[in-house]
């Protein structure tokens, strides 16, 4: 039997040991465990592998450990602001968007956009505005909030930097705001 | 960041990668998680990429497509092709990150630069991963 499989990450880093304490890792690893979990499950009843991107991808949105939907990083002025791609290897056909609020899962938004539109990249307020008008799930801007995230732009904002997902905010971590952002 | 791609049992293959971006982001930057080719990408002829990190960096490398295309013009494995562009490439350009992939065979490869990338996989053979540092 041909085989399945299935491969997910949840962002990289200098993901330094000492700031990760043992509740904290088991945490992380049972999410992965779990968004893995229902993934696979849909390749092991014969489902489609972009649905199976599609649904996993939406469970890693909905855990606040990772910086994707519901767990989102705050922009400079304090906003969620969101990116989201999928792509069909089998018909080469791909939806993307970028700089959305208020969208609970981008992935679907972007899933909607390869599926049902003529366009394969929509932006900002215009991709909102399709996502309404295809009744794609929205959330007001506190859904968003999380206290860690909050305390990490805070660190950022003092650094006058970035950070990645999930690089330490120790002093001197941050990219200092040059040409990549 | 987050990011999934899978084959399943007709040989079909796809990736998804989703976002906050980057913490106090400014001018709406986007980086390559959105752009095709960059941060994502799939091709049942080759395989499925999903990457995270310096966002820039992965734009200007055109990170996912390059494997992609080291696979159909110069034969690389999926592992190959990841590991150069993973750890050769984008370790000269400065990029931090990772990517996950899966080839058309099913094979799965997830090669990071930085000290550590969440990540998990499985595959109806058996092998089950799930693990965040080197």
């Amino acid at each position: 039997m041909p085989g399945y499989a299935l491969a997910l990450h949840g962002g990289a880093g200098t993901i330094l040991r000492e700031e990760m304490n043992e509740e904290l890792e088991k945490a992380y690893l049972h999410a992965l465990e779990e968004a893995l979990n229902v993934g696979y499950a849909i390749l092991e009843r014969g489902g489609s592998a972009i649905d199976a991107v599609t649904q996993c991808c939406v469970v890693l949105e909905d855990n606040v450990l990772f910086n994707a939907g519901k767990g989102s990083v705050f922009t400079n002025s304090g906003t969620h602001e969101m990116d989201a791609c999928i792509m069909d290897g089998n018909s080469l056909r791909a939806g993307a968007v970028t700089c959305v609020h208020g969208i609970r899962n981008p992935i679907l938004l972007a899933a909607e956009i390869m599926q049902h539109s003529e366009h394969v990249f929509l932006s900002g307020k215009g991709a909102v505005d399709f996502a309404l008008s295809r009744g794609i799930a929205t959330v007001p801007e506190d859904y968003f909030f999380t206290q860690f995230r909050y305390d990490q732009w805070m660190s950022a904002r003092d650094q006058q930097g970035t950070f990645l997902d999930h690089n330490s905010q120790a002093k001197g971590n941050a990219i200092p705001n040059k040409k990549f952002g | 960041t987050v990011g999934v791609v899978a084959r399943d049992i007709s040989g079909n293959i796809a990736a998804s990668t989703s976002t906050g971006g980057m913490t106090n982001k400014n001018y709406n930057r986007i980086g390559d998680t959105p752009v095709i080719g960059s941060g994502t990408y799939a091709n049942n002829k080759t395989c499925a990429i999903s990457c995270t990190g310096h966002g820039e960096i992965f734009l200007l490398a055109v990170a996912a497509y390059d494997v992609s295309c080291l696979m159909e013009y110069r034969d690389y494995s999926l592992q190959q092709a990841m590991d150069l562009v993973v750890n050769t490439k984008l370790v000269q350009m400065k990029g931090e990150g990772g990517m996950i992939g899966v080839d058309a065979d099913g094979n799965i490869s997830m090669q990071f630069n930085s000290l550590g990338m969440y990540r998990a996989a499985r595959n109806n053979e058996g092998y089950h991963e799930v693990a965040i540092y080197k």
